[in-house]
């Protein structure tokens, strides 16, 4: 959806932080071209 | 009716209509246009979880169910096929983030209590959830709060046209910046003896009837001149001196070459009426400026005098060539004396011995903007551009948009530009602390 508009989607690692302790993700979010 | 302090409730509102609302896309003014193509249905978010007994504030992870313009309706992880728990969110405005914004911001996901008692190992439910899953863009908030920077602010003088007198301009200075929509006080009349505001106008930074100073000089245009007892520059309400707004403050227009075969005066064609937005009626080029602009006329209700032209650049929407309207199943509204039924171009053109100005001169490309007709949107009323109201796409011909204020009569409907910096998506008012004028009486 990203191509063209000067952005693209790459895969992150994201914290997740709960009451039972914390871990990482890997998700998939957009973000400007480098 | 001040949907703002009222309240305007656009989820059920929509929820009524049919949910259709214009994409953020569609609008390349708006705050995150260039970003809103990475938003979709589906997406997960961190937001605000207020279903717990915890005194601090948590959040849990929800997903994007629908998309109305910047609104959201959005449903919790854990609710499944349950939308009796959906909401929903302005994603410009509200506690919304990217997944992993709480553990940054040390907050913790908590799930409603409801679901949490469901969810036997928490970790391998949301590991399950989450990975391969999109996330809102990491610079979200960033990128909108970039959009709502301005290049004018309070003190900033420009030339404006008249609303008294509109084949004309008058200085004006900015007062206030909402959105980038300015609020403008006429110069030589802006403010009287106790500092009240005696009169104002108003319009998008981006408007075609906003200039910087000195333009009106330049094309040839006419101005009302500031009365020598004027000065601004010393009244409580502007902080700093006033400044001269300067020509990169302003929307650059398509370029227009204007050789032999430019407009000339006399040559007819179809205008969106400037006095009244519904109709687009039979005119004429009534004077040619510099840089792309003319003078034009309605013919018929012309006073005689000149006062009621109005400038319209070459590349406006507002602007058509003969049959525009017949080609498009457009009333067109014909000169007093003729009847619409009886009315034809060629007989016209011979009855007053003038010329159709040449098609191509005309902007009509369809630029496949992404409207369509039904879907709803917040709008100014360009007769009382102060108001941005809730209304509707009633139709679109080529670039053009006919806009229903929702709750009014259809005879306040008026056309507009898909690309008019005076409208803007659903959820846009309660961003940038705009009111929305609701739609009068029971829908």
């Amino acid at each position: 959806a990203a191509e063209g508009t000067g952005r693209k989607w790459e895969q992150k690692q994201v914290q997740i932080k709960t009451l039972e302790g914390e871990f990482s993700v890997t998700m998939w979010a957009s973000d400007d071209k480098k | 009716q001040d949907a703002t302090l009222a309240g305007f409730d656009w989820g059920s509102y929509l929820e009524k209509s049919g949910y259709l609302a214009a994409p953020v896309t569609c609008f390349r003014h708006a705050p995150l246009c260039a970003q809103w193509d990475d938003i979709c249905v589906g997406l997960k978010v961190e937001v605000l979880n207020s279903y717990t007994t915890l005194h601090a504030k948590v959040y849990w992870i929800a997903s994007i169910v629908l998309l109305a313009g910047y609104k959201a309706l959005l449903r919790f992880e854990g609710f499944e096929d349950d939308d009796s728990r959906d909401f929903w969110c302005n994603l410009g405005t509200a506690d919304v983030h990217p997944i992993g914004w709480c553990a940054v911001n040390s907050k913790l996901l908590v799930p409603p209590q409801e679901i949490h008692q469901k969810i036997e190992d928490l970790k391998s439910y949301l590991m399950e959830r989450l990975v391969g899953a999109d996330t809102l863009p990491v610079d979200f908030h960033v990128k909108m709060a970039d959009s709502m920077r301005f290049a004018f602010r309070q003190g900033i003088r420009v030339e404006v046209v008249d609303r008294s007198q509109v084949r004309r301009t008058r200085l004006a200075v900015v007062d206030t910046v909402i959105g980038g929509r300015l609020r403008l006080l006429y110069e030589d009349e802006g403010l009287g003896a106790s500092g009240e505001v005696l009169s104002d106008f108003w319009c998008h930074m981006q408007s075609p009837l906003v200039h910087y100073v000195g333009w009106s000089e330049r094309v040839g245009h006419s101005i009302k001149r500031t009365g020598p007892n004027v000065n601004m520059d010393t009244h409580p309400a502007f902080r700093k001196p006033l400044q001269d707004s300067v020509p990169h403050q302003f929307k650059r227009l398509r370029t227009v070459y204007m050789g032999e075969t430019f407009f000339e005066k006399g040559m007819k064609l179809e205008a969106v009426d400037p006095l009244n937005l519904g109709n687009i009626c039979v005119a004429s080029v009534r004077k040619v400026l510099l840089d792309g602009y003319i003078m034009v006329g309605i013919d018929g209700v012309e006073i005689g005098d000149g006062s009621d032209w109005f400038c319209y650049h070459a590349s406006s929407y507002a602007i058509l060539p003969v049959g525009y309207c017949q080609d498009n199943n457009i009333p067109l509204t014909v000169p007093t004396g003729y009847v619409q039924a009886t009315f034809t171009w060629p007989k016209y053109l011979e009855e007053t011995g003038t010329v159709a100005a040449p098609g191509r001169l005309f902007n009509t490309d369809d630029i496949g903007h992404g409207f369509t007709s039904g879907m709803k949107l917040e709008a100014v009323d360009l007769m009382e551009p102060r108001l941005v109201c809730v209304a509707t796409v009633r139709r679109c011909v080529g670039r053009l948009l006919l806009l229903h204020f929702d709750g009014w009569e259809p005879e306040f409907d008026q056309w507009v530009d898909c690309q008019s910096p005076e409208i803007y998506p659903v959820g846009w008012c309660e961003i940038t602390g705009y009111q929305l004028q609701a739609p009068i009486g029971p829908e």
